[in-house]
């Protein structure tokens, strides 16, 4: 996956993502795709829930998924996870919860949660760093005034780091991948440095809806795993979200 | 670049989308939460329970290419249901909703919706 939220001159604030599901989920030699994405992508749905008959928050999701990955609460805040690898990966998380220890919270209820029932960044913040959970991972996160965007790094125990937009020492925006942002990337696996180039070749008095779609239809950002692309606009309350394929040549993740 | 990872040169121009890289448009649905959690993906099950159906049936043949006794997927069908009661109430009632409008079993579903903490090694 790859995620980012951009701050542009006005201190509008833009979340954008691309969503890479399916590695090592059957190869389709003669599409030369990957199946679980190709069948991934006619699942995909915008969801407006609704309570009262009034919007508590949007997502981007998949059907049979309860979970959420993208949304957006109308005026509030944004938000994104990317999956982040580990040795002490959600199989321990599991293996705890079977065995009895629940202090840990699953994900995607965790992240639905937060869409649900946070009502302000910080609190929506709060929650993604102190929560226990059962696999590790990375939050994405962007509020509604300037400078309220950040990557929270997740171990299963804690909160290792919380990057954040810094506008005065120039970090307009925050891009983040797979991996955690201060070590190198796999190097067969490198978003990050193309993804950064686009942006920064954009610059901040361009960002808009447009130009961060054009960044992440950029190969190797965009790649045969990814599902979707969504944008979102927390002030102007719009989340759009496209299926995307990438043609060959292209890499495999 | 004309080996991988194929990177480009920054794309411009692609908004709004089009062409090759673009794949459709993605339809709204709404879910009301008012909705007892049993309720509330009826609708979108209903008009997508082929798509979905198909989806959990690719994994059980990867599964079943991997473990081609059989045991795993005996273990998902038999054994993740009992997880359901343990698991947060509003989201293990939409699960079984889930698996109630789709006629798959509940351990897939539970299977799909736990697929982030199985693979995050």
């Amino acid at each position: 996956c790859t995620s980012l939220v951009a701050e542009d001159k006005s201190g509008k604030l833009y979340h954008a993502r691309n969503l890479d599901f399916g590695l090592f989920l059957g190869w389709d030699v003669k599409n030369n795709s990957w199946m679980v994405t190709e069948l991934l992508r006619p699942l995909v749905v915008n969801v407006n829930f609704q309570r009262n008959n009034k919007t508590v928050f949007l997502s981007t999701s998949f059907v049979g998924y309860v979970g959420m990955l993208t949304g957006m609460k109308p005026g509030v805040f944004t938000l994104t996870m990317n999956e982040r690898f580990s040795i002490d990966g959600g199989y321990l998380g599991i293996l705890e919860w079977i065995l009895g220890k629940r202090s840990g919270a699953w994900m995607s209820f965790l992240t639905r949660s937060v869409l649900e029932n946070a009502t302000s960044y910080d609190e929506a913040k709060t929650l993604l760093s102190k929560t226990k959970m059962l696999a590790p991972a990375y939050f994405i996160l962007g509020g509604n005034k300037s400078g309220e965007a950040c990557v929270i790094t997740r171990s299963r125990e804690s909160c290792l780091d919380i990057w954040e937009l810094d506008i005065k020492q120039g970090r307009w925006y925050v891009l983040e991948t797979n991996y955690d942002h201060w070590k190198e990337p796999l190097f067969i696996d490198n978003r990050r440095a193309p993804g950064m180039k686009c942006m920064n070749k954009t610059t901040q008095e361009n960002i808009s809806f447009a130009t961060i779609y054009d960044v992440l239809s950029t190969k190797p950002v965009l790649n045969k795993l990814t599902t979707y692309t969504a944008l979102m606009a927390v002030s102007d309350a719009k989340l759009e979200a496209y299926l995307r394929d990438c043609p060959d040549p292209c890499i495999p993740w | 670049q004309d080996v991988p990872p194929y990177t480009e040169d920054c794309r411009s121009g692609t908004y709004p989308p089009s062409g090759q890289t673009f794949r459709g448009t993605v339809p709204w649905y709404k879910v009301n939460l008012d909705q007892a959690p049993h309720e509330r993906w009826q609708q979108l099950i209903s008009d997508k329970k082929i798509q979905l159906t198909a989806l959990i049936q690719s994994i059980k043949n990867l599964a079943k290419s991997i473990f081609p006794s059989g045991k795993l997927i005996e273990i998902v069908d038999n054994d993740l249901p009992l997880l359901i009661g343990t698991l947060p109430a509003q989201y293990g009632e939409e699960m079984k909703g889930i698996a109630d409008a789709s006629g798959l079993p509940l351990g897939e579903v539970i299977l799909f919706n736990i697929f982030y903490e199985v693979f995050t090694v």
